[in-house]
């Protein structure tokens, strides 16, 4: 279902193309190898579960894979060594030239499916450097309909002294500051006591703060 | 207690704003490589896709030259006719045997109505199916079907990434102008004007993408 990604392209890229890597993955583990050799996959204690679903289906959907066993019978073998040369020479060259075109659409075929693998596991990689942007960067598109106050993004409402510490009265008390940013609600935080309001550092720590929560609440 | 006077919150409201505003100008430097990213990905796309259309038209190429082939070969065989028809009543039963005995091995269900669909393909075939390895073509047919679902099924993952990507883009450039107008000054600047072209720079109304 890719249709809330319309709504929640935050949801991730990644998940986008993961899914599809693993279907194509399990296709690919469990479905070419077993046609190739049938019957004698079949015989083995190899065999897995999913291979033995994959060819169940594949008959039930179309007895034209039943053909592939052909070997296993003998009036069958005898079909292929037919020679019809004999009686018209011209038939033993059609038969080349219809083995070669053959050969080179299951040539293309497979170039083919190795060209979609190879975009499929570029969009993977991709995919997840654009998550990880996004979880780092993302948030700052949810800004885009907000208008900056006079005094910027961030309002301080109140800057207030927590009690003193009674196993330490010594050590000076934290400071509780609430801030407003963005659109958010009012927030407060905890500020060292040895930072005082005035030092340049009380105002980075109580921002850098108050920016972890929004991108916090902001980023999936 | 309060520590701070009232006319004092206004000035750590400007220095708390000036921390977030270089953390608004780094997020937005963030969402413009994931905006090259994906336009570098884009590019890669579109080689991608004209190396699969050369492919897929070679391969069409190759399927439509054995269909022909083996149309022209069909219309041969009936000199081989009667070797061929009196070792085929023979194949056939094996064949649906060896079948149905793999079958029940390995599926747990339908081996009834397999065997109906079965004996039904087979009085359908003819020989020739096997003589020229006719499953090979049908393999072939059926493999082109499921690159098609699967083509498409990556293409429509990959719109949605890019729409995604354009959108986080776009929200992310409504900050630029009344809002952030620092942001017109280098060394930003520089970087909006690689792709914000002037005239939409005066307006600044958001491009929005259309829905695929």
């Amino acid at each position: 279902e890719l249709h809330p990604f319309f709504q929640h392209p935050m949801h991730g890229f990644h998940r986008l193309f993961q899914p599809l890597f693993e279907m194509t993955q399990h296709m690919l583990d469990g479905g070419h190898g077993a046609w190739e050799h049938p019957l004698g996959g079949f015989a083995t204690e190899s065999r897995n579960f999913s291979t033995d679903r994959m060819v169940c289906r594949e008959i039930r959907r179309n007895s034209a894979g039943c053909l592939r066993m052909r070997d296993e019978c003998e009036k069958c073998r005898e079909i292929l060594a037919v020679d019809c040369s004999q009686t018209d020479p011209v038939q033993s060259q059609l038969r080349e030239q219809f083995e070669d075109a053959l050969r080179l659409a299951e040539r293309f075929t497979r170039r083919y499916d190795d060209l979609l693998s190879a975009f499929q596991a570029e969009m993977l990689n991709t995919s997840s450097l654009l998550d990880q942007l996004n979880r780092q960067f993302g948030w700052v598109s949810r800004l885009g309909n907000l208008t900056q106050g006079n005094d910027g993004f961030l309002q301080v409402t109140t800057v207030f002294s927590k009690t003193p510490n009674l196993e330490d009265p010594s050590a000076p008390a934290d400071t509780q500051v609430t801030v407003q940013l963005f659109d958010s609600e009012p927030l407060s935080l905890t500020v060292p006591g040895d930072i005082s309001w005035d030092d340049p550092r009380f105002m980075e720590i109580v921002a850098e703060q108050a920016l972890q929560h929004y991108k916090q609440n902001n980023t999936i | 207690q309060g520590l701070v006077p009232p006319n004092e919150l206004k000035q750590l409201s400007a220095a708390g704003s000036k921390y977030i505003d270089a953390e608004v100008e780094n997020a937005i430097n963030g969402v413009k490589q994931m905006k090259t990213l994906m336009d570098k990905t884009s590019k890669e796309h579109q080689a991608m896709l004209h190396t699969l259309e050369e492919t897929k038209k070679k391969k069409e190429e190759a399927v439509k030259l054995a269909l022909e082939k083996e149309k022209q070969l069909a219309e041969k065989q009936e000199v081989c006719n009667e070797t061929m028809l009196s070792l085929w009543e023979e194949c056939k039963p094996c064949l649906k045997h060896t079948c149905m005995r793999v079958y029940s091995k390995m599926c747990h269900s339908g081996s009834g109505l397999v065997g109906r669909q079965l004996e039904e393909f087979l009085n359908r075939s003819s020989p020739f199916s096997i003589w020229v390895n006719g499953e090979r073509i049908d393999d072939l047919l059926d493999r082109e079907q499921r690159q098609e679902r699967r083509f498409e099924d990556l293409e429509e993952r990959f719109g949605l990434m890019e729409d995604g990507v354009e959108d986080i883009f776009q929200d992310s450039t409504q900050l630029y102008g009344p809002t952030f107008p620092f942001f017109r000054t280098p060394p930003f600047g520089g970087f909006r004007e690689a792709f914000v072209p002037p005239v939409q720079r005066v307006h600044l109304v958001p491009r929005r993408r259309l829905s695929r």
